[in-house]
């Protein structure tokens, strides 16, 4: 189940990261608004909230942090 | 505790976030 989460949370990575750079940054998120039914605020919120270092990019393993403690909820 | 509040509030809206890729990956004809 732990390796159906991390693909799971890999796919959702490159959703996000459409260019394939290895890390997502606060434009990509907000280049998803038009197509998931959430704010810019929301995604910012998000954004904010996975990018547990404050850098303001997220890699690969703080995007997969942030989506097990949701699957785990 | 307005600490537990905002963590609350982000969990939905991580929840949200997930929810809708998880429905824009199946949900699409």
């Amino acid at each position: 189940p732990g390796l159906t989460m991390l693909g799971k949370a890999y796919e959702f990575f490159q959703i996000c990261d459409m260019e394939g750079k290895g890390f997502i940054t606060r434009q990509d998120m907000q280049r998803l608004h038009p197509e998931l039914p959430l704010s810019l605020e929301e995604l910012e919120k998000v954004f904010v909230t996975l990018d547990a270092d404050g850098n303001g990019s997220l890699t690969p393993k703080e995007f997969t942090t942030g989506f097990s403690e949701f699957f785990l909820l | 505790d307005p600490n537990m509040k905002a963590g609350a509030t982000s969990e939905g809206v991580l929840a949200n976030f997930f929810n809708s890729l998880l429905s824009k990956k199946t949900g699409s004809p």
